[in-house]
């Protein structure tokens, strides 16, 4: 099992790869690596070690053995399906994003609770009402949901997710949610890169 | 200097902290502080030992003194003044959010180059056009910048708002950005949240 933190930069470094692949590099330096993410080269390093990729010194590593690599460890071949509740501003920010469902994950439904909603389409879903969560999702066999909705209506939309299957959540809503302990739930908290920011501003600190 | 990870963990509790304040309660265990972040104890126990925070076996931490001594940290008594570029889904998302701009950051202008957005308001700011980015940044002395704009619009908009001398920006764009060694970027990538939980399924693990 690796380390969070060395998974979230695997995420970050794909996006890079990725770019790299498009325009037909075909090497790339830890350094190039870790300035394009803002890592610092050692622990870029020391991660890719951690797959049992080995760079050349003087050329780097070879852009499509690491991609696969990373693939791998997220196991991105198998498509996995996520619902988005809640089509406000940032749902409809979410669905419409082309890097917000990449690897493997494709969006399956999309549900709300507003009457002006229900009915609309979004990026190509009809959005659905409330009631039919827990019937669509066990019908598609959804295991990912995103929870975007106000933090008052969180708690009962993960329970409508939960009952139909869902195991995995990424929640937006400022609320904890009480779910039993089968169930993952990742709190987003955009606030908080600000904050990073603000601490590095205040340190007087080169990023 | 505190390690990234630890700071990120520290604005989480900070989250925790403000709600059992808020519901008057005094003292937090590690256990709990884990628990409503989704963090090891034993990774709480250590961050505030790093701030000198000690608890006493039995009862916990004392709410306010850690909560003090975080936002110490963030020195988060300067207010500091944050533009938005990019008014569109999750611009506006952002905006209204009350949680986004929190710990002492305040919204002071938005701008967008759509003449379907400028002119009108959002979250009480009258959105402004990019002509504007620079000498408005610079009258304001707003060091701090929010890049939701598609990403062949991030390298202009950066390029004003460091002209007009912002040093640190968030960019929610899947754009890398071309800027000068000084300014500090954070680049968001969301789609790293669910690819985390891809991460945990695939694993077969627990959180
Ligand atoms: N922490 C952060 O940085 C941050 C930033 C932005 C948004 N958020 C959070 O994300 C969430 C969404 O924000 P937004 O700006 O898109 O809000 P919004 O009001 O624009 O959208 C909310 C949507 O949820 C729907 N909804 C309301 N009650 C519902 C219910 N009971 N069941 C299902 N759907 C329901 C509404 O109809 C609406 O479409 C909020 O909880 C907000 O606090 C957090
Ligand atoms: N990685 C992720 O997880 C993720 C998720 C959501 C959005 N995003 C990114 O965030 C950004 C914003 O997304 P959105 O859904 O709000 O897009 P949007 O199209 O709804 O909004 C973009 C806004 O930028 C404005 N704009 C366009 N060109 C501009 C320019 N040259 N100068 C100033 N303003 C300009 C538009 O008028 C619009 O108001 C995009 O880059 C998107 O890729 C990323």
């Amino acid at each position: 099992k690796l380390p969070e933190a060395t998974v979230l930069r695997l995420g970050l470094y794909q996006r890079v790869l990725a770019e790299f692949a498009r325009a037909r590099r075909t090497t790339i330096s830890s350094d190039e690596l870790g300035r394009h993410t803002g890592e610092n080269p050692a622990n870029v390093r020391k991660d890719l070690s951690r797959l049992g990729t080995l760079g050349t010194r003087g050329t780097g590593y070879d852009v499509g053995t690491i991609a696969a690599r990373i693939d791998e460890v997220f196991a991105t071949s198998t498509p996995r399906r996520v619902v988005v509740v809640g089509l406000g501003n940032l749902g409809r920010a979410l669905v419409r994003s082309r890097s917000f469902f990449q690897q493997g994950f494709e969006v399956a439904a999309l549900f709300d609770s507003s009457p002006a909603v229900v009915g609309t389409t979004v990026a190509g879903h009809v959005v659905q009402p409330m009631e039919s969560v827990t019937p669509e999702v066990e019908a598609l066999g959804a295991r990912f949901g995103v929870l975007t909705v106000p933090p008052e209506a969180a708690q009962d939309a993960v329970e409508r997710l939960v009952r139909g299957g869902v195991g995995y959540i990424v929640n937006f809503a400022p609320k904890l949610l009480q779910v039993e302990t089968t169930v993952v739930v990742r709190y987003v908290d955009l606030s908080i890169e600000l904050q990073m920011l603000g601490y590095v501003e205040a340190q007087g600190l080169r990023s």
